[in-house]
């Protein structure tokens, strides 16, 4: 699951800085 | 768990509510009934009022695209699509401060977000609207649901089934503080597929939804059954998402320039 939602994932684990959406 | 624990929690979501979220309730319908003093939305109504008011629709623009060659409903629809990208990462801030959500399995945390975050959007969508348009583009703009009804198929079907909802939703008149509670009873949803364990999550939905209770009735006292009905409103917004996933499939497979953000693609991608 983690690797078909890999932007939610980064954003899930990412507390500080947001992905670049 | 003690009301004093229920209490906290509330003002605990409220605040992470109103950190992550930049445009409340309280502020859109101050905007709504032109009660700010400040400056007053720019209308859009018409596709020359579209073109006009591009300059205000969001903030960030999707690289790779030749905005010459779009025509107009579909770079809205981009922008739409690059707001709601953002609106994604502040649901998944709020529901990282649930307390909790963290400690759950990832890839359960992974799936409630999938299933819920397009259902929270919605919610957070009824206080930018009244039955004439809706506030878009952190309330900069109103857009006029005549306008919305207006565009060539299929966009022309994406708002109303939104608008309808709003509409009847705004009507129970929930604050902030209570918003702020029925989506986190909303992220915690234990029915949503694949999860693999249900029970820690069910755990944290029952003390939100005993906290919620405690809030309508010492916010709300004399509205009825508020509670209940509120409740009654999850059933109603599963539906709205599982026709709002279809038509973006109907888009995905009709529209030759169309371009789906890759975050709301993961998101939509076998959801419904």
């Amino acid at each position: 699951l983690k690797e078909k939602h890999k932007i939610l994932h980064q954003l899930l684990q990412n507390s500080t800085s947001p992905v670049d959406l | 768990p003690e009301a004093a624990d229920l209490r906290a929690l509330a003002r605990h979501l409220y605040e992470a509510y109103l950190k992550y979220f930049p445009l409340t309730k309280a502020k859109a319908r101050a905007i709504l009934s032109g009660k700010t003093g400040e400056k007053v939305p720019f209308v859009i109504h018409d596709m020359k009022s579209l073109m006009e008011g591009e300059q205000f629709i969001n903030c960030r623009q999707i690289p790779s695209l030749d905005h010459q060659q779009q025509v107009s409903t579909l770079r809205f629809f981009h922008s739409c699509q690059s707001r709601s990208a953002e609106a994604v990462r502040e649901v998944t801030e709020f529901a990282k401060s649930i307390p909790g959500f963290i400690d759950l399995d990832l890839n359960d945390q992974v799936t409630l977000l999938k299933y819920g975050v397009i259902e929270v959007l919605i919610i957070m969508m009824s206080p930018l609207m009244n039955k004439d348009g809706t506030l878009i583009s952190y309330g900069q703009i109103f857009m006029t649901r005549e306008f919305l009804k207006s565009l060539r198929k299929p966009f022309c079907q994406m708002m109303e089934p939104k608008f309808e909802f709003s509409v009847k939703f705004n009507t129970l008149e929930l604050d902030d503080s209570d918003m702020a509670l029925f989506l986190a009873v909303i992220i915690l949803s234990g029915d949503r597929p694949g999860l693999l364990n249900v029970k820690p999550i069910e755990q944290l939905q029952e003390t939100v939804l005993h906290s919620l209770e405690l809030q309508l009735k010492l916010n709300h006292p004399d509205s009825l059954q508020l509670f209940a009905k509120l409740l009654q409103k999850m059933t109603d917004l599963r539906q709205i998402v599982t026709d709002h996933v279809h038509l973006i499939e109907l888009l995905k497979k009709t529209e030759v320039d169309m371009f789906l953000h890759p975050l709301l693609q993961e998101i939509m991608k076998d959801l419904y």
